[in-house]
């Protein structure tokens, strides 16, 4: 999961973006 | 009634697919073909216009301050080139973004298990992005930030190395592709197929993937039959493309790889990172 923090945050996130 | 349901299926990701990616394949070519009247796209085509140019790039991505300091950081020797990659990064990590909106719209992909979505988009994505390129293109040049920009082929070919052969293998690929002549319907099942591959490494769970596939494939291949009624073979011409494109983002990948090695001021960007890091 650590490996892949932001897809996961991207996949979980529906509203607001993630801050790229 | 299955080809009702195959019809909703094709309008839904269509519907999605406007939804998140805001340059279309329709827009792109009225751009390319000077059709939107008073507003044609800057052109970059030497170290001049890209620094006339670069005040476009990025504007949407980052705050001034920050872009301010980076530039900044990045002035020495060979700083051009590193620069635009770094825009050119910004942009990969907003289209990622967009591309995992539209992954999300796909009927039952977010019933998958978790660590199956994660591994669809670290495969799928490059993949799409290197496919939606390709309306921007044509053998000249291509548009970026957002079709505001047109940059040269040949000035691309011109910066130093390893950067100018970076896009020219896309260039080559989006050129035939381009023959094909899909329309940006067409374009949202595609995506939808190429990003529900279940022959990705690392899968816990195929079989459901396989028959989400199986659906969209049918369905792109009745709105291929639709669509284009005089364009023999053209479903299985696609499908024959999704080769050549997995031999394409392994060779950027591990172009990228290489980058990193050799640019010492080169930073990758965290999203990125992720995706490339033990993909190929």
């Amino acid at each position: 999961k650590e490996k892949h923090k932001i897809l996961h945050q991207l996949l979980q996130n529906s509203t607001s973006p993630v801050d790229l | 009634p299955e080809a009702a349901d195959l019809r909703a299926l094709a309008r839904h990701l269509y519907e999605a697919y406007l939804k998140y990616f805001p340059l279309t394949k329709a827009k792109a070519r009225a751009i390319l073909s000077g059709k939107t009247g008073d507003s044609a796209p800057f052109v970059i085509h030497d170290m001049k216009s890209l620094m006339e140019g670069e005040q476009f790039i990025n504007c949407r991505q980052m705050p001034i301050q920050e872009h301010q300091q980076q530039t900044s950081a990045l002035t020495a020797a060979h700083g051009v080139e590193l620069r635009f990659f770094h825009s050119c990064q910004s942009r990969s990590a907003e289209a990622v973004r967009e591309v995992t909106e539209f992954a999300k719209s796909i009927p039952g992909f977010v019933d998958l298990d978790l660590n199956d979505q994660v591994t669809l988009l670290k495969y799928g994505v490059i993949e799409v992005l290197i496919i939606m390129m390709a309306p921007l293109m044509n053998k000249d040049g291509t548009l970026i930030s957002y079709g505001q920009i047109f940059m040269t082929r040949e000035f691309l070919k011109s910066l130093r190395k390893p950067f100018c052969q970076m896009m020219e293998p896309k260039f080559e690929f989006s050129v035939k592709f381009n023959t094909l002549e899909l329309d940006d319907s067409d374009m949202a099942l595609f995506l939808a197929v190429i990003i529900l591959s279940g022959d990705r490494p690392g899968l816990l769970n195929v079989k459901p993937i396989e028959q989400l596939q199986e659906t969209v494939l049918h369905s792109l291949e009745l709105q291929l039959k639709l669509n284009h009624p005089d364009s023999l073979q053209l479903f299985a011409k696609l499908l024959q493309k999704m080769t050549d494109l997995r031999q394409i983002v392994t060779d950027h990948v591990h172009l990228i790889q290489l980058l990193k090695k050799t640019e010492v001021d080169m930073c990758l960007h965290p999203l990125l990172q992720e995706i490339m890091k033990d993909l190929y």
